[in-house]
C-alpha cells in the first residue's frame, strides 16, 4: 500500500485532537473524547443565544472538488431545512447518543486519536441554532 | 519540577456545526 499523509490538514481544528480540553458553558472542563451527548444539551440549555438542534443525514457523497472532502446533507430541525456542508472526510460529528462519528473513521482515529464510528445515512447529528430570531 | 504550561481551551460550541437559522412560523 503506498504511504499515506498523516498531517493533520489546517483546515482540521485543534480542539479534536484527543486529548483538548473543553469547557462547557457551566465552566466545567472535559476531555473533547469524553464528552457525552446530554454535555451539548446541558450546555445549550444554558446558553441564551444557542440551542441544539437534531441533523439527520439524508446524504453522503464524495466531493467534487477533492478526494479528501466529503459532501453531508443534513435535514435540520423541525422545519427539515436541507443544509449540506463540504468536509474533510476525517471531519467528526456529534451523534445523539452515540458520540464522534465521521465519513472516515479510520483517518479520525489515525490524525486526531479520536475515537470514532462511522457516519451514516440516518444518523442524528448535533447542531446549533440561534434560539430566537427577532 | 514540572513547570505549569498553559494549555489551550476551547469553548464547547465550537465543536458542533452551526448549520442553519431556526425559520420563524
Amino acid at each position: 500500500l503506498p504511504p499515506s499523509s498523516t498531517m493533520v490538514p489546517p483546515s482540521l481544528p485543534p480542539y479534536f485532537i484527543k486529548g483538548s480540553i473543553i469547557q462547557l458553558a457551566d465552566g466545567e472542563l472535559k476531555r473533547v473524547e469524553d464528552l457525552k451527548t446530554e454535555d451539548f444539551i446541558q450546555s445549550a440549555e444554558i446558553s441564551s443565544e444557542l440551542k441544539i438542534d437534531s441533523s439527520t443525514v439524508e446524504r453522503i457523497e464524495g466531493s467534487h472538488t477533492s478526494p479528501n472532502f466529503a459532501v453531508v446533507q443534513f435535514s435540520v430541525g423541525e422545519h427539515r431545512t436541507q443544509v449540506s456542508v463540504e468536509v474533510l472526510v476525517e471531519y467528526p460529528f456529534f451523534v445523539f447518543g452515540q458520540g464522534w462519528s465521521s465519513c472516515c473513521p479510520d483517518r479520525t482515529t489515525q490524525l486526531l486519536e479520536l475515537p470514532c464510528t462511522k457516519l451514516s445515512v440516518g444518523d442524528v447529528c448535533i447542531s446549533l441554532t440561534l434560539k430566537n430570531l427577532r | 519540577n514540572v513547570e505549569p504550561r498553559s494549555v489551550p481551551v476551547f469553548p464547547w460550541h465550537s465543536l458542533v456545526p452551526f448549520l442553519a437559522p431556526t425559520q420563524s412560523d
